[in-house]
């Protein structure tokens, strides 16, 4: 891993008083190294390792430290400064209902999740939420949504045949508002940031319901396209948050970290599992081991 | 050694970038630039043209024997076992090959395996529908195993040419979960003479370095024959078959290029790698 990496490194720095440039350099190879192993965007190891030298160059090697130490912890504590806080929780908006929209490429978990955070909602803020089923595209993605609602007891609102998504969103938000719902979850269809008719129909639905939240629901195996596609659903919905899923995989999770430094939003639950009830809060320390490796 | 030519800094971070950002890995991306260091160090690659072209080249012959054509069964049925973790398009890809090989003339039958997910059998009947071929379901919460036997059954029965056989997302870490697929390959064996003719693990081209292990973990238990790479019409150009080649050496048989039945294309090395360098 990368602590016994960096060991050898240092193994021949015995007695110095200061890392020098030269020994950071390499040192901050082995950093790259593992940051791209781990799926972290080019250019933003680029700018990590740029921003981990300023701390280790002139760095003290401190009495209780070895120099691996040294530079394991400062990159730790900037890894974990970067993935930010823990337990960012859902915004509740104080007219109700609170909207929530998912939104994310393909496959990437957006109607379990959707299930997930519902019961998750019921559970931990004893909220009264209902579901909504806007993907009209993929066969039985409707049907879908409504095996896990009832496996639930959860509500799930479903539009009429060729009622466009948008308008299935807006009446849902009145169903839910005189039905006392305080919460509705939107799960849309998977798209690709380069669909430029699929990117208006989720514009279209955000501009249409005004969401309290917008989650991007993204596949903890995503390598360096992490970074386009964050940032195309960033900069058209304002995105207010992130969810890693299949976290419960061997994935390490870098593109966490590539969205967290390109969109600035939060992280605020992963998925860990199939079950309606493998949703956690995210750890950014445990995160940043992950990723290190 | 003083004065030997060296390749130009920016031209290598370069190359590193269009390298990485393709998914490409660490291992090979060091490996490809050490050979060009040192071709350019012994003067045998002169301009940044050279240098290109060079890496063109290598990247191309890492993918020499990786493309190969489905395999069917000359006497008789021809039993495709499609998996892969969750999410990747593997249902999507099941109905894609029937409707590739429906339009080749064969008599395909799809099997719904995933008997898991929530409404993955329906998803299943929907596409059988709208291709045209027949699809064996059962209950959900039945046997996989099970279902694979009736469905081969049912296909030698019916005198069909090709079955797929779609199963349920699975993480590699899951031992469970594997044993049960390991499970299932052991019946198809079993039932229907040479199958399964076509293991296939479906990769998603947004995945980055973990499909060396997804590849790594599904080729341990099962002998897979094929690659099938989806989601090549997004902006990810699925680099990861360099690392996957050369841990696993199984040949990428098809790529998904979209959401519908016909997005669907033999994998071709070389418009592959013209379009990483698009
Ligand atoms: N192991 C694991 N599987 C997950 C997790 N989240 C979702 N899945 C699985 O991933 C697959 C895809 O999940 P979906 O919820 O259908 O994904 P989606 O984003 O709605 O897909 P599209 O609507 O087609 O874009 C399913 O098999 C889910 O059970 C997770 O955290 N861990
Ligand atoms: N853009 C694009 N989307 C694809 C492609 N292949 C599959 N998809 C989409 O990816 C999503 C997941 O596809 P599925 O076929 O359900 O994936 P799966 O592997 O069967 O999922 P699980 O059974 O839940 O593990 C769906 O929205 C598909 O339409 C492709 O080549 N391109
Ligand atoms: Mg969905
Ligand atoms: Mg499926």
């Amino acid at each position: 891993n990368l602590s016994d990496k960096l060991g050898q490194v240092f193994s021949k720095l015995r007695g110095k008083g200061k890392l020098t440039e030269k020994d950071i350099d390499e040192a901050l190879n082995e950093v790259k190294i593992a940051l791209l192993e781990a799926d972290v965007n080019f250019k933003v190891v680029r700018r990590f390792t740029k921003k981990v030298k300023e701390r280790a160059l002139g760095a003290e090697i401190l009495k209780s430290l070895t120099p691996t130490q040294q530079v394991v912890k400062i990159v730790m504590e900037e890894l974990t400064s970067l993935l930010g806080e823990k337990r960012v929780k859902i915004t509740v908006s104080p007219k109700k209902p609170t909207i929530i929209l998912m939104a994310g490429l393909q496959g990437s978990g957006k109607t379990t999740t959707s299930a997930k955070l519902a019961l998750n909602l019921r559970k931990e803020e004893q909220k009264n939420p209902m579901l909504v089923a806007c993907d009209v595209y993929r066969p039985a993605a409707v049907k879908q949504l409504q095996v896990l609602g009832e496996q639930l007891s959860v509500k799930v609102f479903a539009g009429e045949k060729g009622e466009r998504p948008a308008d299935i969103a807006a009446r849902a938000v009145e169903f839910a508002r005189n039905e006392n719902f305080d919460t509705v979850i939107i799960d849309t269809a998977g798209r690709l940031h380069i669909d430029e008719q699929m990117m208006g129909e989720i514009k279209e639905i955000a501009d249409k319901v005004k969401p309290h939240e917008v989650l991007l629901v993204v596949d903890a195996m995503t390598g360096q396209d992490a970074v386009n596609m964050a940032t195309e659903f960033n900069e058209l919905l304002s995105l207010t948050g992130i969810i890693l899923t299949k976290l419960d995989g061997d994935a390490r999770g870098g593109a966490a970290l590539s969205i967290r430094e390109v969109t600035g939003k939060p992280v605020k639950f992963v998925g860990m599992g199939e079950k309606a009830s493998q949703l956690e809060p995210f750890h950014p320390d445990r995160m940043a081991q992950r990723i290190l490796g | 050694l003083l004065g030997s030519p060296k390749i130009d800094e920016e031209l290598l971070e370069d190359i590193e970038e269009t390298l990485y950002s393709a998914d490409i890995g660490v291992q090979t991306v060091q490996e490809i630039v050490n050979h060009l260091k040192e071709k350019t160090e012994n003067g045998e690659l002169k301009t940044s043209q050279d240098i290109v072209a060079a890496m063109k080249e290598r990247l191309g012959e890492m993918l020499d024997e990786f493309e190969a054509a489905p395999v069917l069964n000359p006497n008789g049925l021809s039993v495709y076992l499609i998996v892969g973790i969750n999410g990747v398009g593997k249902t999507t890809t099941v109905a894609k090959l029937a409707s590739y090989f429906k339009s080749e003339g064969k008599k395909v039958m799809l099997a719904a395996g995933d008997t898991f997910r929530a409404a993955a059998i329906d998803q299943l009947l929907i596409w059988g529908e709208r291709v045209g071929v027949e699809v064996i379901s059962g209950s959900e919460g039945g046997d996989p195993g099970a279902l694979v036997f009736d469905a081969i059954h049912a296909a030698q029965k019916r005198n069909a040419d090709v079955l797929l056989i779609d199963t349920a997302g699975r993480m590699h870490v899951k031992a469970n979960l594997m044993a049960e697929l390991k499970k299932v390959h052991k019946i198809a064996s079993k039932e229907a003479e040479g199958a399964p003719h076509e293991i296939l693990l479906v990769l998603d081209a947004v995945t980055g370095q973990n499909a060396v292990q997804q590849a790594e973990q599904f080729s341990e238990i099962l002998p897979l024959t094929g690659l099938v790479v989806t989601k090549l019409d997004g902006t990810a150009k699925g680099g990861i078959i360099f690392a996957v080649s050369g841990k696993v050496e199984v040949p990428v048989k098809f790529i998904g290029v979209g959401e519908k039945m016909e997005d669907l294309r033999p994998f071709k090395s070389k418009e592959f790698l013209e379009a990483l360098f698009a």
